[in-house]
């Protein structure tokens, strides 16, 4: 419904599979993308959403216009630090939220529109050496941040206005966490990925550092992205980023990882890796039980977490190879953007 | 694999743990 809303009219194009274009947007005076996103945005009684496109120094606010028209509503200019991430806020209206940085994240920004004063304003969340932030659901953000030897992991509460309305301090693991995941259906869950190659569970009503459990060394550096609780188990979606490709056995971009997190030992008791594309997981998103994934070959592949299967690939076409795949906020449909400023949105 | 693989298993398990984790 949302995908049809955003433009009705499907164009002539690559329909690879399962995923059907929908429409494109092209960002001119882009230079180089850094990250694309989609937002719920509410104007004059209207709630519709819109798509969010990034580059180092700005961020731009999109709207559908006529069919497979987009417009640009506004552009944030943020000149000082360069912006390296938007963070998705599931199901919140008229914010959008930035990382900024230059080799790690120094200040998390929101971007907002003012009823009040009529205007576009962003305002500063959080500052630091920040290692790994996420939104959740509620309007809440979740990071972990460095000073000195201390690693702080912070919950923030944020207000539609844009401030924060209460911080929650929740037990840091002793290792580094590098990405967080929030467990799906268990709004007080929280799951993390940590450097030594662990996943740690957290309570966030509490704060209390529930369980820590090593996912094993075969895959490295492992990104959580997802997280279900079934039947007494929980699944955590990761990703590799480092895994090197090997010609022989290809290489996994995601693995869905069952723990028991009442056993003594919570050993992984299995693993499905999703059907083998030709190239090694860049980065990707996922949403709900569906993966997506930019590949080192420059192409887009979709899996089917569930079943382990591929369900679609877009490879390089003539604009060069993929850059950016992202799921847009509810399912709405899939965004692959290429490095300069050019987004396809698809129907998955 | 059969439950005495997977260990002693909690439907509860987000509950039981933050009753037994430190504050």
């Amino acid at each position: 419904d949302t995908a049809e809303q955003l433009t009705p009219v499907l164009l002539d194009g690559p329909r690879e599979e399962s995923l059907q274009l929908v429409s494109e947007l092209k960002d001119s005076s882009c230079s180089c993308a850094v990250d694309v996103s989609t937002v719920w945005w509410e104007a004059a009684g209207c709630r519709e959403l819109r798509v969010v496109t990034a580059s180092e120094s700005t961020v731009s606010l999109w709207e559908p216009l006529a069919p497979d028209c987009w417009g640009k509503v506004y552009t944030w200019h943020l000149r000082e630090i360069p912006v390296i991430q938007i963070i998705s806020l599931p199901d919140t209206c008229n914010l959008v939220c930035v990382a900024l940085g230059e080799l790690e994240i120094g200040e998390i920004r929101l971007l907002l529109y003012s009823s009040e004063t009529d205007s576009f304003k962003h305002s500063l969340v959080k500052t630091g050496n920040i290692k790994a932030v996420v939104g959740l659901k509620d309007r809440r953000l979740v990071s972990s941040s460095r000073a000195m030897q201390e690693q702080q992991v912070e919950m923030v509460s944020l207000s539609e206005t844009g401030g924060s309305k209460d911080r929650q301090t929740l037990m840091p693991p002793e290792e580094t966490v590098t990405a967080f995941a929030e467990v799906e259906g268990m709004r007080e869950a929280l799951v993390g990925t940590t450097a030594g190659n662990s996943v740690v569970v957290w309570n966030l009503k509490t704060g209390q550092l529930l369980r820590k459990m090593h996912v094993g060394y075969s895959y490295p550096a492992s990104i959580c992205h997802r997280a279900y609780s079934d039947s007494g188990l929980l699944f955590v979606v990761l990703s590799h980023p480092l895994a090197k490709e090997s010609e022989s056995c290809g290489s996994p971009a995601f693995r869905v990882v069952a723990f028991n997190p009442v056993a003594t030992s919570p050993v992984i008791r299995g693993c499905i890796r999703p059907c083998r594309v030709s190239g090694a997981y860049l980065e990707g998103d996922v949403w709900d039980t569906a993966g997506a994934a930019v590949l080192t070959s420059g192409a887009v592949a979709v899996w089917d977490l569930l079943q382990g299967r591929c369900a679609a690939v877009l490879p390089p076409g003539p604009a060069g190879h993929w850059a950016l795949a992202r799921w847009a906020t509810g399912g709405a449909g899939l965004l692959a953007g290429h490095r300069d400023g050019t987004v396809h949105l698809y129907r998955y | 694999c059969s439950e005495s693989d997977l260990g002693p298993i909690s439907l509860n398990w987000f509950e039981e743990l933050s009753a037994e984790a430190p504050p």
